[in-house]
């Protein structure tokens, strides 16, 4: 998966 | 969100009530490193940038905004109302040796070449090594408080359980954050001497005094 930048956790 | 996620942020929200209220009862911050309080107070202001531009859920925005403002209120109880307590003869750790290098590292390696990403990024480097200060603070007057060995365990057991939750989310939500992932491994190792020490010691009752 591509690397995730809407940072959902803490 | 899974139940080690859950348990990771309820220990991180448990270490800083624990310091917070240790610093308050005692009316003293001695054994607390200014420096790593400092870093994390830069750690949360650059993360949570995002509180502005993105909103995730109810949850996320409370907690950053407790972690935010708990940070300062430490430091504020450090540097201000209890200063004649800081012990900074023993705070004598080199944070631009952690800095520097970790704002190079975040422009170097990141998903994304944009302000906040970056930012997020070193942010991400920063939290895996600030509490260096704090551990060299320990090492160099050669013991620590038994409730500043409490704060130091819950702090480090939530990176601990943030990668257990990163397997979970790796199996069953297909997400992964090389960079999440790395840094807090390398977070939650620093914390392992400590850890022996905390549970051969601290959990017999004992004060945590490293070994001669």
């Amino acid at each position: 998966p591509p690397p995730p930048t809407d940072h959902d956790e803490l | 969100m899974n139940v080690f996620r859950l348990t990771g942020d309820i220990a991180h929200l448990l270490a800083i009530i624990l310091l917070l209220m240790k610093i308050w009862k005692t009316r003293s911050c001695a054994g607390v490193s200014g420096k790593s309080q400092m870093m994390f107070a830069l750690v949360f202001t650059t993360r949570y940038l995002d509180l502005i531009t993105n909103f995730i859920s109810l949850y996320n925005t409370t907690m950053k905004m407790i972690f935010i403002a708990s940070s300062y209120g430490t430091l504020y109880l450090m540097f201000l109302k209890f200063r004649a307590t800081y012990d900074s003869n023993h705070d004598t750790f080199r944070m631009e040796f952690l800095v520097v290098p970790v704002a190079g590292l975040s422009f170097l390696v990141n998903h994304d070449f944009s302000p906040l990403e970056i930012l997020w990024t070193f942010s991400i480097y920063l939290e895996s090594v600030a509490i260096l200060p704090q551990l060299f603070m320990i090492s160099k007057t050669g013991e620590a408080e038994t409730i500043t060995s409490h704060y130091l365990f819950a702090l480090g057991s939530y990176r601990a359980l943030y990668i257990l939750n990163w397997v979970y989310r790796f199996y069953f939500e297909g997400f992964f954050d090389l960079i999440a992932v790395v840094a807090g491994c390398v977070q939650t190792v620093l914390y392992c001497d400590f850890f022996y020490l905390y549970i051969t010691k601290v959990w017999k009752g004992k004060k945590l005094t490293l070994p001669a």
